[in-house]
């Protein structure tokens, strides 16, 4: 554990929290794609499989079950007690492009085929693509609260920090995980366009990112 | 490859 890891676990855990938040107090999910929701609730589930068969630490569990447990309530929250606020019609990203491209890759280039294995390769590959229909939705909608955007950029800096990690576990272990950090560099190159229009407009004070 | 993945993040 490092200083990067962990900042980047809390930068995760912040994002999740936020939206979670956002939803709940303002009891409305509008803006927020609960295709994206789904797709990192489906991350967490088969990435975190290993609760049941291997003990790492205390810290790895706790983080994991609340990562969970934040992750579905926010769905239950999008898709069933407000759903009357979810706009779908601008949620409107197809999925399977992103889960079957994903899937097959991840039984194509994994390091074990073995179910446990897949399931986290597959987990790894769709973290990378699973904001797509968020910022898909942005584009559409052309605005986003500044809410949603501080949400996307604790979202977006988690995993980036995670690249410092592997840069510096590189450095100090030798420690190398290639398909966590290609799809790592993968998911936070998406996050760069959002990044700049945040440091150029959110932070202007404008209350809404609206998109060029 | 390496053989240790990172299965102690997260």
């Amino acid at each position: 554990m490092n200083i990067f890891r962990l900042s980047g676990d809390v930068c995760h855990l912040i994002a999740i929290i936020i939206l979670f938040l956002k939803i709940w107090r303002s009891k409305s999910c509008a803006g927020i794609s609960g295709k994206s929701q789904v797709l990192f609730a489906l991350v967490f589930t088969t990435r975190y499989l290993d609760l049941f068969t291997s003990y790492i630490s205390a810290y790895n569990t706790v983080m994991k079950v609340v990562y969970l447990l934040l992750a579905y309530s926010t769905v239950g929250l999008i898709f069933f007690r407000f759903r009357n606020s979810y706009d779908s019609e601008s949620d409107s990203f197809r999925v399977e492009f992103l889960l079957v491209p994903v899937a097959g890759l991840s039984f194509l280039e994994n390091y074990a085929f073995t179910p446990l294995e897949i399931l986290w390769t597959f987990s790894i590959y769709l973290e990378s693509v699973a904001i797509l229909p968020q910022l898909f939705m942005i584009t559409k909608t052309g605005e986003a609260e500044s809410i949603t955007a501080h949400y996307l950029l604790f979202l977006g800096l988690y995993r980036a920090l995670y690249l410092a990690n592997w840069l510096w576990r590189f450095h100090t272990e030798g420690f190398y995980d290639q398909i966590a950090v290609v799809s790592g560099v993968v998911q936070t190159i998406f996050y760069c366009d959002f990044f700049y229009l945040y440091f150029t407009r959110v932070l202007r004070g404008s209350g809404k990112m609206s998109l060029p | 490859e390496s053989e240790a993945t990172s299965k102690d993040e997260l």
